[in-house]
Formats: structure tokens, C-alpha cells, sequence
């Protein structure tokens, strides 16, 4: 995901005609996507999210960020302006209608395409129609979330489906998310289907008459029969679990129908009871109980969850043998909602492999990954087997920043060969190695330089 | 990019706009601008963000948060409001309009 350097096939800066001037028929907003925001970013949480297009050191006042806030849901439609000798060349310029998605047609993890203007009308020559790529890491009704990256000025930018290929998704409310003052690495968007439909509701209730101008506003593309509508979406994604022990919350993976892995940070003890939620195909809750968890000072964070039922439905990922740096990776956890949505996906690369003796023994990606994830499953997007368990992201300990994406999750081989062991005897011997991780291994998760060589003793 | 994102690409190229709002005969009052996406031709329709419209509106920003209001029509802002759309040479445009315009690149002051 990331702003990319366009492909040469529309030379970028040729000269862009002159704005038009164009005129306001109304402002409109999509109840839904309201109450929505509301519920997941109201209340007592409220005090934590920040939307403003600034950092928050920003000097942003404080009615700017309330108007700001108060609009963020705000669409306008407008009517160009043409006069007579522009008017052949304005229907030609104009470019396409668009076809907009059907609501619920593009499921978590398909890929978008955001396109908006950095800084708006500040430099149009060189940033109009940037593009940057992501997936819907996120929905609750029409209020959306990207991963695709995102910038001031980019707020009302169109953001466009692979399937159905080149289908209006939703527009960008805030390109810019702030979680206790971290920057969270989503945007905010609204789904252009039911914004559509409030504008011809609009425009017949406030201009009797202008059916005809309602009538050009775009289809859904589900009009076009000719088009699959469903995108298959990513069925290993269902492995991703709620992991809850007591007040404390974190993501797990479903290895077996009653074995989950998550991490030890978020169930800390063996015996401790725990409740596993899975919302993928369907919504479930299974207690469990956690029958290991390696100890504090294993640098391996992780802890094995036994349910008391099976988790029916849910396709168990596949264990991966190798890893490729490069490879295009996916991560699904509860972070940035936790309970009060489903899980989210984002995307990225895997952008190390560090080796101990030659073998892996941690994985980093540039995947969006927040507090709350941890726990949660990483996979090969091109092939959906489980590649790692995340357990953090990164944090610089001098400015108190964090990076989200910087993260580092636990190869599946380190786990593999015990959870196979424990899930067919019971037999926790091999996952209690992991506590006797080696000097090496233990250096590269504190995030030390390894020692080239081992210092000589002086004696 | 693969050819997955050509569809894409072009709907977003085709599609894509920017939006600024201004006072009349206050060029120092500065501008508000974002995104947009221009929903059909002719007549030209574009969606764009509501923000740039605080600035205009008669009744303030709160009349944004009336638990009534889903829409408001043209007229809540102020008369001085000035809107323009600016969008890219057409990629997909006829034969030979394309290539209208001044050939050389240049590279202006923003």
C-alpha cells in the first residue's frame, strides 16, 4: 500500500484545462454512515480519536477541528458550470460516468484504489488524481475503512474496485485517523452507494422537477448483469479470532477446531479461563481454557487456548514452510475496534526474515498492525497460509511514536512442530522449549545487534 | 501495476477532480479545496467533500450535527461562495484531442 509512481501510460503534467466554475445543489450526508461513526468513534471514545487533516501537535483550533469533525461525514454534489462555447468540449471533457458498487459487494481485504489530490488545489500539476493502492481493511454498514495511505486535501477522493473492475466504492471522509495520538494508518471512507441514493432523494425532495437530473447520476454497477458481483473476498481470513481474558483483549488464530494461538501478553496465564470470539462465517463464542503460555523472559510471546467446543466453519490455515521476503502478506486482527466490529485486514509486504543458525525466527512486514492485534494471524495474501502470529508492533521509546508499520510476528515454523505435537498427544514438552529460546534468538527480540562474536573472557 | 488495476486506474483517471471553494472578490480570504469525482458528463455532476463548505455556511457548522438534517440545499451557503472543478485532459478522449494543448511540459509555480 503506498502512494506509487503511476505508470507512463498517462504522461502526468501535461497542462490540466482551466477550472470551471461550477455551483452547489446540495449537501448531503449519509445517515447511516453517521450513527456508525458514531458508535465506533463516540462516546467514551471519543476522547481518544482525533481526524483532523493535521498532526495532532498541529496548531489546528479548536472550532477548526469541530468544524472539521462536524463535516466529516459531509458530501457535496455540484452542477459544472459551462457556458455555450464550452459546452461541446465540457461533454467530451468531462470524462465518464462512473458505475458504483452495490453496498456489501467488495468484502474485507479485496483491493481499492484511493484517487485524490494531495493538498487539494495547492499544486494540481503534480498531484492531481494521485493513486495509492490498499484494501477494505474494514466496514460497519457504509462507513469504511482503507488501508490505502492517504493524504490532506484528498478528503472527497474516489476510491475504486478491482472487482467489479473500476466501480465507484466510496468516497474519503478522513484521510487521516489519530488513536490516542498514534497515527493508525487508515482511512476513513463512505460508501458511494448509499451517498448516491441520498442524492437523488435530495434532488427530487429539494427541486421538484429534477428527476431527469437525478436520472444522471450513476447505476450500481450490479444494473450491468454481465458483471460478477460477489468478490470471492479471503475465506483464511475466518481463522482470525477475539481473544478476551477477563478485561484484557487481543486477536488469536484458529490452528485447530478447538486448539487457538495467540499471544502470551494477552492471556497471561496457564488455567486462566478465556472467551474466543469468531465472527467469520458466523458469529460464535467458545469458552476455552489456556493450557500453555512460554514465560516472561522467552522472547517468544505466545500462548495456546483449548476450547471447550469446536469452532465449526472455519476453514484451519495452512502452515507455511517457507517465507519470501517481498511476498505480498496480509494481517487480521481485532486492533483499532476490537469488540465493536469485526476483524480488519490490511496489507502489506514481508519485508524481513531475520535467521538464527539459518532458521527464521522473526518476520517483519509493512502491514498496518495496531495495539489489539496482537495474537493475530499473518498470511501470504497470494496463497492465505498462515505465515507468523503477530505480537508487536514498533515503538520508539525516546519520542513515545509508534509505527504500525513496523511489526514483528513469530514465524509458524518456530510453532509449528509443538502444536502439531500438543494438538495429536497432548504432550506440552516441545512447546516448553520455547523457553529456552537461545542467547541469539533472544538478542534479535530484544532488538539488540547480535554480537558477532561471542566476547572471550579476560580470566 | 497489474493488469488487474487497469480498470481501475482508468475509471480514477477519467473520474477524478479537484474542488475549490472561495469568497467572491476576497482572494485573500483564501481558498478551501479537496477531492471529488465527476459522476456524469453533461450535465457535469461531481461528489465532493463537505468540509471546504464550513467556512459558508448561513447557520454555522452546527446545522451539520441536527439529528434531522441528511441534506441541505445549495442555498445554506453564503451568496459570496465561489466554486471551481478542475480535472485532467481526458487519457481516453477522442483521436487528436488529446494531444491538444501545448505539447511542451512546463513546470509551473504552484
Amino acid at each position: 500500500a503506498g502512494l506509487e509512481p503511476r505508470s507512463s501510460a498517462r504522461p502526468r503534467g501535461r497542462p490540466l484545462q482551466p477550472p470551471r466554475p461550477a455551483e452547489l445543489l446540495l449537501l448531503l450526508s449519509c445517515p447511516a454512515f453517521r450513527a456508525h461513526f458514531a458508535r465506533l468513534f463516540g462516546g467514551d471514545a471519543a476522547e481518544q480519536w482525533r481526524f483532523a487533516s493535521g498532526a495532532p501537535d498541529d496548531e489546528v483550533s479548536e472550532d477548526e477541528e469541530e468544524d472539521q469533525l462536524r463535516a466529516l461525514g459531509w458530501f457535496a454534489l455540484l452542477r459544472v458550470r459551462s457556458g455555450e462555447a464550452a459546452a461541446e468540449e465540457d461533454a467530451d471533457e468531462l470524462g465518464a460516468a462512473v458505475a458504483v458498487a452495490p453496498l456489501g459487494t467488495v468484502p474485507k481485504g479485496a483491493p481499492l484504489l484511493a484517487c485524490g489530490s494531495p493538498f487539494g488545489a495547492f499544486c494540481p500539476d503534480i498531484f492531481l488524481n494521485t493513486l495509492s493502492r490498499g484494501v477494505l481493511s474494514n466496514s460497519a454498514g457504509p462507513l469504511l475503512l482503507t488501508d490505502a495511505r492517504c493524504l490532506p486535501g484528498t478528503e472527497g477522493g474516489g476510491v475504486f474496485a478491482v472487482r467489479p473492475a473500476g466501480a465507484l466504492v466510496a468516497l474519503v471522509a478522513a484521510p487521516l485517523c489519530w488513536k490516542a495520538r498514534e497515527w493508525v494508518g487508515l482511512t476513513l471512507l463512505c460508501a458511494a452507494s448509499p451517498l448516491l441514493h441520498a442524492a437523488r432523494a435530495a434532488l427530487v425532495g429539494l427541486h421538484p422537477g429534477s428527476e431527469v437530473l437525478a436520472a444522471q447520476l450513476p447505476p450500481e454497477v450490479g444494473a450491468m448483469r454481465s458483471l460478477p458481483l460477489q468478490d470471492p473476498g479471503l475465506p483464511w481470513a475466518a481463522a482470525a479470532v477475539l481473544v478476551e481474558c477477563s478485561t484484557v483483549w487481543g486477536s488469536g488464530v484458529a490452528v485447530a477446531p478447538r486448539l487457538v494461538v495467540t499471544c502470551r501478553h494477552v492471556v497471561p496465564r496457564e488455567e486462566a479461563r478465556v472467551l474466543v470470539r469468531s465472527a467469520i462465517p458466523k458469529s460464535a463464542a467458545i469458552w476455552g481454557h489456556v493450557v500453555f503460555a512460554t514465560q516472561e523472559m522467552s522472547p517468544y510471546d505466545i500462548a495456546v487456548v483449548s476450547l471447550e467446543k469446536s469452532l465449526d466453519g472455519i476453514p484451519m490455515p495452512v502452515p507455511a514452510e517457507h517465507f519470501h521476503e517481498g511476498e505480498a502478506v496480509s494481517v487480521v486482527g481485532f486492533g483499532v475496534f476490537g469488540q465493536a466490529c469485526g476483524p480488519s485486514v490490511t496489507s502489506g509486504i514481508l519485508s524481513a526474515v531475520v535467521h538464527v543458525d539459518d532458521r527464521p525466527v522473526m518476520l517483519q512486514t509493512t502491514c498496518a498492525v495496531h495495539g489489539g492485534s496482537s495474537g493475530g494471524p499473518l498470511f501470504s495474501t497470494r496463497s492465505g497460509d498462515l505465515l507468523g502470529i503477530v505480537a508487536s508492533n514498533t515503538r520508539d521509546n525516546n519520542t513515545g511514536a509508534t509505527y504500525p508499520h513496523l511489526n514483528f510476528s513469530i514465524p509458524i515454523t518456530v510453532l509449528q512442530p509443538a502444536l502439531q505435537q500438543y494438538s495429536e498427544t497432548g504432550d506440552l514438552r516441545s512447546l516448553r522449549q520455547l523457553d529456552r529460546a537461545t542467547e541469539p534468538v533472544q538478542v534479535v527480540w530484544r532488538l539488540q545487534r547480535p554480537l558477532a562474536e561471542v566476547p572471550r573472557s579476560k580470566l | 501495476m497489474g493488469r488487474q488495476w487497469g480498470p481501475a486506474m482508468r475509471t480514477a483517471e477519467q473520474a477524478g477532480c479537484v474542488v475549490s471553494a472561495s469568497r467572491a472578490g476576497q482572494p485573500e480570504a483564501g481558498l478551501w479545496s479537496c477531492s471529488g469525482v465527476i459522476l456524469s458528463r453533461s450535465p457535469g455532476l461531481v461528489l465532493c467533500h463537505g468540509g471546504i463548505f464550513t467556512p459558508f455556511l448561513r447557520a454555522g457548522s452546527g446545522v451539520l450535527t441536527a439529528a434531522s438534517a441528511a441534506f441541505l440545499p445549495g442555498d445554506s451557503c453564503n451568496d459570496d461562495l465561489r466554486l471551481h472543478v478542475q480535472w485532467s485532459p481526458m487519457a481516453a478522449s477522442p483521436a487528436g484531442r488529446s494531444e491538444r494543448g501545448r505539447p511542451e511540459l512546463c513546470t509551473p509555480q504552484c
